[in-house]
């Protein structure tokens, strides 16, 4: 679940 | 968003704005490390191939690509301007740092998130980035006296990952599945490393005096 979280940050 | 991040990125930005004007004002590069911004170079090409496949903000792409051009416009400067050019001291940048990429490479294939390309490569720039300063740290312990400009680009660069932290922390409180355990524990590696660094840099403030690294 982890991975699906968006890349969101820098 | 968030303050912590918001500000984390935003010192980001402030350190590569001055690595920008002391290598523009100066026309010289003395006591930059070429070896640590090629690896930023690596580490933001790595980490934002998905820069035209996911649209996060408006705010993310133009960050992501700020970071990009600018790290690959200093490591052209260092490597191609002739007047800063003549300026790079080889002899004092050694750091191997063709084995950081090789470790941090070998690191994101056995501990990633998900075993896909940029999953992979996401991991290896996170590691990498952990370990880019090391270049520039043992540059500034080599050529004794820092000039002020090259100090507060390395004191920026390493506050920005610290505000990192204190997000990762607030998102761990307020999100309930937020986890990020690569980017966290790396995140603190990467801080630490700047830690005796800080600590001549909050004397050469107190002091008012020259920052200057111990041999």
């Amino acid at each position: 679940p982890e991975a699906e979280q968006a890349k969101d940050e820098l | 968003m968030n303050i912590f991040r918001l500000a984390g990125d935003m010192t980001h930005l402030l350190s590569i704005l001055v690595l920008l004007l002391k290598i523009y004002a100066t026309k010289s590069c003395s006591g930059v490390s070429r070896k640590t911004q090629e690896l930023y170079a690596i580490v933001f090409l790595a980490r934002y191939l998905d820069l035209f496949t996911d649209f996060i903000s408006v705010y993310n792409t133009f960050m992501k690509i700020v970071f990009i051009a600018s790290s690959l416009a200093i490591v052209w400067c260092i490597r191609v301007h002739p007047m800063v050019k003549r300026s790079y001291d080889k002899d004092l940048d050694t750091f191997r740092h063709y084995l950081l990429v090789a470790a941090s490479f070998l690191l994101a294939l056995f501990l990633h998130e998900k075993f896909t390309f940029l999953e992979i490569f996401w991991a290896f720039s996170i590691y990498l980035e952990a370990v880019a300063i090391l270049p520039q740290l043992v540059l500034l312990q080599r050529s004794g006296n820092v000039d002020n400009l090259t100090g507060q680009y390395v004191f920026f660069l390493g506050a920005y990952r610290g505000l990192y932290i204190l997000n990762w922390i607030y998102r761990y409180l307020t999100e309930p599945r937020f986890t990020r355990w690569i980017a966290c524990v790396s995140g603190v590696v990467q801080t630490a490393l700047y830690a005796d660094f800080f600590y001549y840099y909050f004397i050469s403030w107190k002091n008012n005096s020259k920052l200057k690294l111990p041999a």
